[in-house]
C-alpha cells in the first residue's frame, strides 16, 4: 500500500509476484506406521497424516499466516537492514489431536487421544 | 529448511525420540505376543466408535474419557471347591498413577457363560476386597446407553472399589478378583484344566482416565494464547484509516 506513495519503500517485484505459489503453506502428507517401524505396537490407525509446512517466508507476508509482529519486523530487518539476521521459517501453527490404539510394554491395550499430532495450519516465524 | 526424512531410514532404525509423548508407551523391539480374542475386538470397537479411520476423534464420541486402558490378568490360580463350583483368582497389576490423568471409571468385563464340550458353566466375578460396592451393566433401571459388551460377556462397575480401596495406595498395587463358575447341570463334577482356560480370556479390567484439572487448564491456556494471537491484528497489517 505504501510503496506506491513513498518513494523509499520498494514495491514487490514481478519476481516476488511469481513466487506467491511458493509461499509458506500446508502440504498434505500421509505415512504408514509400518514405514515408521511402529506397526509392531500401534494397532490403529494404520495410516497417519501429519502434514507438513513448506514454502518461503519472504516479501509481503499474507495476513492469514498469523505471524506475530516480531516475525514481520525480523523479515523486514533481513531484507532491508542486515542479511545476517535469519529469515523466517515456515512451521506448523495449529494442530489437531489424534486417537491411537496401541499395545503397551506390559501387554495392556491402550486407547489414547494425543494432542499436537496433525498440522492444521502454518505460520512464518 | 524443512526436509522430510527418508522413510526407509526410519524403518531400519525404529528408535523413538525420548521427547515424544507417544514414545513413552512404546514397548521394546522384542514385542510380546500380539493381543487376540475378545479383548482386542472390544478395544477395536471402542476405537471405531471414538475415532474415524484417519484417527481423528469423533465429535459425537460418547466414550467420556481421553484414555482407556485394558489390563489382562497377570496371574491366576485355580481352586476346585466342593460340588460344582470352580474358582479362579485373577490378579490385575495397576501401573503407577500418571500425574496428568485422573481415574474416572473402572469396570471389569468377564465371561458369564462358558461353553465347553458337554459342559456349560455360569460365572461371575467378585472383588477380593470386602464391602466393595459394585454395579452391573446394563443396570436394572434400564439405561438408555446401548451395551458394548457381547452376550457372552458382562460388565461390572468397580470404580468405587478401586478409588476407595486401592488407587491411592503407595507401592505395588494389584487388584485381585475371584472368577467363580458353577456347572449348570449334571452330577458329575468336572475337573477343569484352568491352564488351558486362561487362553480364553475370561476377564479383563478397563480403566478410564481424563485430564486432571491442572493439565486441562494448561491445555486451555495454550489454546487461549493461540486464539488471542488469531484475534490480535498486527499493527503493520491493519488497514489504513
Amino acid at each position: 500500500q505504501t510503496c506506491s506513495i513513498a518513494s523509499d519503500v520498494p514495491c514487490p517485484s514481478q519476481e516476488q509476484d511469481r513466487s506467491v505459489n511458493n509461499q509458506c503453506s500446508l502440504h498434505p502428507y500421509k505415512v504408514s506406521f509400518h514405514q515408521l517401524g511402529w506397526d509392531h505396537w500401534i494397532i490403529a490407525p494404520r495410516l497417519y497424516t501429519p502434514n507438513y509446512c513448506k514454502g518461503i517466508c519472504t516479501g509481503v507476508l499474507p495476513y492469514g499466516l498469523n505471524s506475530p509482529n516480531h516475525a514481520i519486523i525480523q523479515s523486514l530487518v533481513n531484507e532491508l537492514v542486515n542479511r545476517s539476521v535469519p529469515q523466517l521459517s515456515c512451521v506448523p501453527y495449529k494442530f489437531l489431536p489424534m486417537s491411537i490404539l496401541l499395545i503397551e510394554a506390559n501387554g495392556s491395550i491402550l486407547y489414547k487421544e494425543y494432542e499436537g499430532m496433525i498440522a492444521q495450519s502454518c505460520t512464518c516465524r | 529448511k524443512v526436509e522430510w526424512p527418508s522413510t526407509t531410514l526410519l524403518a531400519e532404525n525404529p528408535t523413538l525420540p525420548s521427547s515424544l509423548d507417544l514414545a513413552k508407551e512404546a514397548p521394546g523391539k522384542e514385542m510380546k505376543q500380539w493381543p487376540q480374542g475378545y479383548p482386542l475386538r472390544y478395544m477395536l470397537k471402542l476405537y471405531q466408535r471414538s475415532a474415524d479411520p484417519h484417527g481423528h476423534p469423533r465429535e459425537n464420541r460418547t466414550i467420556g474419557a481421553k484414555m482407556v486402558r485394558l489390563i489382562k490378568p497377570s496371574a491366576s490360580a485355580m481352586r476346585l471347591l466342593r460340588g460344582p463350583w470352580h474358582i479362579q483368582t485373577l490378579d490385575f497389576p495397576l501401573a503407577s498413577n500418571e500425574v496428568a490423568y485422573q481415574l474416572i471409571r473402572a469396570t471389569v468385563v468377564y465371561r458369564h457363560q462358558l461353553h465347553l464340550v458337554h459342559y456349560h458353566l455360569s460365572c461371575h466375578v467378585e472383588p477380593w476386597v470386602p464391602k466393595c460396592r459394585t454395579k452391573h451393566f446394563p443396570s436394572k433401571s434400564g439405561s438408555a446407553k446401548p451395551s458394548s459388551v457381547s452376550k457372552a460377556w458382562r460388565e461390572m462397575n468397580i470404580t468405587h472399589c478401586i478409588q476407595q480401596k486401592l488407587w491411592n495406595r503407595k507401592g505395588r498395587r494389584v487388584l485381585r478378583l475371584r472368577f467363580m463358575c458353577q456347572q449348570q447341570k449334571g452330577n458329575e463334577t468336572l475337573e477343569l484344566r484352568w491352564h488351558g482356560m486362561t487362553s480364553l480370556d475370561v476377564a479383563f479390567l478397563l480403566l478410564y482416565f481424563n485430564d486432571t484439572d491442572e493439565s486441562a487448564q494448561a491445555k486451555l491456556l495454550a489454546r487461549g494464547q493461540e486464539e488471542l494471537t488469531d484475534r490480535e491484528s498486527p499493527f503493520l497489517m491493519r488497514s489504513v484509516r
